[in-house]
């Protein structure tokens, strides 16, 4: 979930 | 999404759209850097390699489409139209881009969350925008006769910073395990590029007069 989280911004 | 990364990108998305105007209606591109519209190409090419394998929304995919295809024609124009060139400051905008692009290589090689090909190119375009302002503002200070359009254009980069870091505080209050220190670092030492360029910018709107920058 993390490496998620690190890249659902623009 | 919280309504300050929603601010973010709407700025973001303004200032790219401020752009292109200028440079597709006006077909000027007078006062634009070169060098900082072809960092944002790379530093989206890089960024945005999971394109096709992490899906987070619509959303996210269709404004990274957006900024690709954005920041791509913005140099094609500047490069190939054949008005558009001729209004190109070649002689002012004059930056070493690899010197910028070098150390941010180097750097996310050392500093990174993962060392995986994905997330190094992910990090180094951190890196990179963090500093792909300076050939802009470092033709600012040159040229000094700033238009309107190229102002706004560096106005709502700066608030799409001053935006993002809203949303960060506010999503490390809100959500547990939110914690990004090179996400952080790289945004807020580019916010600071900005800084002194919005002095001057409020200072020009205050007085009600065209923006210029000291010698």
């Amino acid at each position: 979930a993390k490496e998620e989280e690190s890249h659902d911004e623009l | 999404m919280n309504i300050f990364r929603l601010a973010g990108d709407m700025t973001h998305l303004a200032s790219v759209l401020v752009l292109l105007l200028k440079i597709h209606t006006i077909k000027s591109c007078a006062g634009v850097s070169l060098k900082t519209q072809e960092l944002y190409a790379i530093v989206f090419a890089t960024r945005y390699l999971d394109i096709l394998t992490s899906f987070v929304s619509i959303y996210n995919t269709l404004m990274k489409l957006i900024f690709l295809g954005s920041s791509f024609s913005i140099v094609w124009y500047m490069k190939y139209h054949k008005t558009v060139r001729r209004t190109y400051d070649r002689d002012q905008d004059t930056f070493r881009h690899w010197f910028l692009m070098l150390p941010c290589l180097l750097l996310a090689l050392l500093i990174h969350e993962k060392f995986t090909f994905f997330e190094v190119l992910w990090t180094f375009s951190l890196y990179l925008e963090a500093v792909a302002i300076l050939p802009q503002l470092v033709l600012l200070q040159r040229t000094r006769n700033i238009d309107n359009l190229t102002g706004q254009y560096i106005f709502l980069l700066g608030g799409y910073r001053g935006f993002y870091i809203l949303n960060w505080i506010y999503r490390y209050f809100t959500e547990p395990h939110y914690v990004h220190w090179i996400t952080w670092i790289a945004g807020l030492v580019q916010t600071l590029l900005y800084a002194d360029f919005f002095y001057y910018y409020f200072l020009s709107w205050k007085n009600n007069k065209k923006l210029q920058l000291p010698a």
